[in-house]
């Protein structure tokens, strides 16, 4: 379903080269959920902005179901992002000027979902991440735990087949880590979804049947939760 | 030291009131290394954000050595924040279009360093954090790890008596984390740093002698490295 095959990803700063992907290989099955840990810099990030539509590869394949990504029209990235794959950012992405509404509304305005439907949505989704008190703040009246779950509702807004989730509980504690662990595996068992975590949290990883391990670039290595 | 005494912070936002600390009261001795861990949300934010001078409280008081911060002028909350406190921020707080270099280099232009001091300081620092071979680049060229370990170059630039650890590992896998916790233990015994640790990992909890528990606004319990 996802194909990466000899993936690799130079950054190029003026003289500097830094080789993030170095012909990294991995599948995915439909409807499978798997985490992938490394270490800070080993290239996770890079991986899912390029499985993510948003970064290109210099060399290798990447399919996912039956979109050649290195092949693909900027225009038709575009509509990969929308429809396809959910993305939750290291960073977070959120909107400044945006209330966690808005923000979580607005992938479903790129998409073009009627307005009744879309704020239903929305708030359905802060509720699931326990945010429903807080649906008229901006990110910095946010914690940022908070704002770490208005960005994972925004990845969810569209509903895609493929979510790829970056570091989804970094900020969370452990409680309500669980609770979106919990919902993530949810959606992935009685949604079919797939989904690609990415965590340094061995708890976490342990929740998905698959870990591949990443180092310079390359996956160096696959384990079982009873391997965490 | 440092002595807190019910202090209350309430943000309003139109008619809401959102009560972040609820008559919170602590002491930390100097030279001593605490955590702080609690639920997102649970106020920990906004007590380093007030212990650091960013913000004010509503009620309570508020010692620092000889400071008292709830009566402190504007301007002398800015040298506090130069010479007394290094602050490692949640959100990271890197200039983006500066350097890793000039990003660690900032804080002691503000204090006024002089040129071949401060550059060799930033790049003791980040040789400290592994980040040696990554001088010259900017925040969007780096990881997320890679990133916060420059904001931690950052906040101890000054060499200040009392260091603020908001959640100083979120994005660093374990080996990382590791090695910065050692060097928060280290120059906390070293050189007598009283140093304030935010986290949601009990193994980094566990690595200070005194761990806090925070709950809606208020320190609930004290807990010891065994029990956790
Ligand atoms: N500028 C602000 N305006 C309004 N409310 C705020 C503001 N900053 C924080 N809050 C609220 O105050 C409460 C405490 O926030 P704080 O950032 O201190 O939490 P935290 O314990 O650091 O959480 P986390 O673990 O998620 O980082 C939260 O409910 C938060 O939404
Ligand atoms: N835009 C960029 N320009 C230059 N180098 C980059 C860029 N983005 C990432 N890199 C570099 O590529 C390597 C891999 O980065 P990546 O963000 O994929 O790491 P990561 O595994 O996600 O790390 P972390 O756990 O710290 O988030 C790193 O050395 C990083 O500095
Ligand atoms: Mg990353
Ligand atoms: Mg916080």
């Amino acid at each position: 379903f996802i194909s990466c095959t000899d993936v690799v990803r130079v950054y190029r700063i003026g003289d500097i080269e830094i080789a993030a992907l170095r012909g990294l290989s991995l599948e995915v099955d439909r409807g499978e959920m798997i985490s992938i840990m490394g270490p800070s810099g080993s290239g996770k990030t890079t991986l899912l902005n390029i499985l993510g539509g948003l970064d290109r590869a210099n060399a290798g394949t990447i399919r996912v179901d039956d979109v050649s990504l290195g092949f693909t029209p900027v225009s038709e990235l575009v509509n990969y992002r929308r429809r396809v794959v959910g993305h939750i950012f290291q960073n977070l992405n959120l909107i400044h000027t945006l209330t966690a509404l808005e923000n979580v509304e607005l992938p479903m305005i790129f998409n073009e979902t009627d307005r009744g439907t879309r704020k239903k949505r929305a708030e359905e989704l802060l509720h699931i991440v326990d945010l429903s008190d807080r649906l008229q703040h901006k990110p910095d009246e946010l914690s940022g735990g908070q704002q770490q779950r208005v960005a994972i509702a925004a990845a969810l807004a569209n509903d895609p087949p493929i979510l790829l989730a970056d570091e989804p509980t970094g900020e969370l504690d452990s409680e309500t880590s669980r609770i979106i662990v919990n919902y993530l595996l949810r959606i992935n068992r009685e949604f079919d979804k797939t989904i690609i975590m990415v965590t340094h949290n061995p708890i976490v990883a342990a929740a998905t049947r698959r870990i591949l391990r990443i180092e310079d670039g390359n996956i160096v290595g696959t384990y079982t939760p009873a391997q965490m």
